[in-house]
């Protein structure tokens, strides 16, 4: 699993 | 994606534009700060790091990249073409608490120690402020254009409707974070007074003057 945050947004 | 965001990601599209437009019609970059500019580039160069290890989507990729293209060009343009045409001595914030006040926020505030995760928090919270160089200046000279009190509108609107994006997001998906949210706000409330004299003066054909 990825540590990094999921931003979809801009 | 629902309407709220769609239509706050066209605001931010078309402010860019009208602010391409203003600087090639008359010639000039006055009345522009070039320190909010300047916040901007870097805002949108922070937070878009992750252009280079998250695909999203053709729409996102394509915003990321003309917002970065955009921001960065106007920033040089300001300083080659258009020099002559602002006046450094309006442009007087000191933007060193603001860039510094940004980083000791996300290192505070921040859902994750990571290089990338800090710079978009940094990217947030500098985003919330980076348009106090530009009203600042305004409440020097009093007055603004109207294609740059437009320009202002639809930067302003952009953030506001992503509140209410991130507030229907949470009705409908349960999706929250509550930085973003937070930083919006604070850019909302800094616009208040500018969005009062816009919808009272600008929206009925009058110049934008300040009281």
């Amino acid at each position: 699993a990825s540590t990094q945050v999921w931003h979809d947004e801009l | 994606m629902n309407v709220f965001r769609l239509v706050a990601d066209l605001m931010h599209l078309a402010s860019i534009l009208i602010l391409l437009l203003k600087i090639r019609k008359t010639r000039s970059a006055a009345g522009i700060s070039f320190k909010s500019q300047l916040l901007y580039l870097i805002v949108f160069v922070t937070r878009y790091l992750d252009l280079f290890t998250h695909w999203v989507s053709l729409y996102n990729t394509a915003m990321k990249v003309f917002f970065i293209a955009s921001s960065g060009y106007i920033v040089y343009q300001m300083q080659r073409r258009y020099r002559a045409t602002w006046d450094p001595a309006l442009d007087t914030f000191r933007i060193e608490f603001l860039l510094g006040g940004a980083a000791v926020m996300s290192l505070i505030f921040h859902t994750k120690f990571t290089f990338l995760e800090l710079f978009w928090t940094y990217s947030i919270w500098l985003e919330a402020v980076a348009i106090l160089p530009q009203l600042f200046q305004m409440s020097r000279t009093g007055e603004a254009e109207t294609i740059t009190a437009h320009y202002l509108f639809a930067l302003g609107a952009y953030r506001g409707l992503y509140v209410v994006n991130w507030i229907y997001r949470y009705a409908t998906e349960g999706y929250w974070e509550w930085i973003p949210f937070l930083a919006g706000m604070v850019q909302t409330v800094l616009y208040a007074d500018f969005f009062y004299v816009y919808f009272s003066r600008v929206m009925r054909g009058k110049k934008f003057e300040l009281p």
